[in-house]
């Protein structure tokens, strides 16, 4: 399995992972 | 349904009609509506003057505002269409609407490209993907030696830079994310597709009570 940086970035990213702003309520 | 009909909205009246809201977008009028609640709670969170700022952008993400993250200075800025620093509701609608789980692929897949293309050059450059990969791995507390990090943007761009000039352009970038769906994860929000059983508190807020009392 090869190791893509996007992936990384996409599956480990805080920022770009916008759930956390409907999290809140 | 009364209780979420536009002619109730009025607290939206300063900003931008829902019906021409839900005309360029994905959303129904009421599912807009329903994002103004969203949008404002996040825009009175600091600075209450009904514009989301950075911070308060970093607040809803994190739960602080001081939080720096490359990413989500990114997606601000990208939300910032008209680049005065701050969001207002039609660019916070527009910009959500990219993530609907309804809106088409094309569309998800230039929006991920302009937020890589850190220095708006049209292109995704090896220093930009070294950065990213940079702040990704400070961001997780992750060390890794500079040979693993240029290992990591070699094996990326001989998978996406198939005319090997050194850089992604957005139609590498298209096949590229096309053939690896998983990179557009964090695109789609399901959260966007029912917002009116999200936000529920429009549903019970809205309406006469608060102008008329």
């Amino acid at each position: 399995r090869t190791c893509n940086a996007f992936q990384l970035i996409s599956s480990m990213s805080s920022g770009f992972d916008l759930s956390g702003m409907f999290e809140s309520e | 349904m009364g209780c979420v009909s536009s002619k109730q909205f009025k607290r939206a009246a300063e900003h931008e009609d829902p019906a021409i809201l839900a005309k360029e977008t994905t959303f129904s009028v009421s599912e807009v509506e329903a994002l103004y609640e969203l949008f404002k709670k996040i825009s009175h969170s600091i600075f209450k003057d009904g514009l989301i700022h950075k911070e308060e952008f970093q607040l809803a993400l994190f739960r602080n505002s001081n939080k720096k993250n490359l990413f989500a200075d990114r997606i601000f800025d990208l939300f910032d269409l008209k680049h005065n620093g701050v969001v207002d509701f039609g660019e916070f609608v527009r910009s959500l609407n990219i993530f609907h789980p309804e809106t088409p692929l094309a569309e998800k897949i230039s929006f991920a490209f302009r937020l890589y293309d850190l220095r708006g050059t049209g292109y995704i450059e090896r220093e930009e993907l070294y950065e990213m990969v940079l702040a990704i791995l400070n961001e997780s507390d992750l060390f890794l030696s500079d040979d693993a990090v240029e290992q990591i943007v070699d094996q990326t761009f001989k998978q996406a830079d198939l005319n090997g000039d050194g850089k992604i352009d957005p139609d590498e970038w298209k096949a590229f994310a096309s053939k690896n769906p998983a990179l557009l994860k964090n695109m789609t929000l399901p959260y966007l597709k029912d917002i009116t059983m999200a936000f529920p508190s429009f549903v019970l807020n809205s309406g006469v009570d608060e102008e008329e009392l």
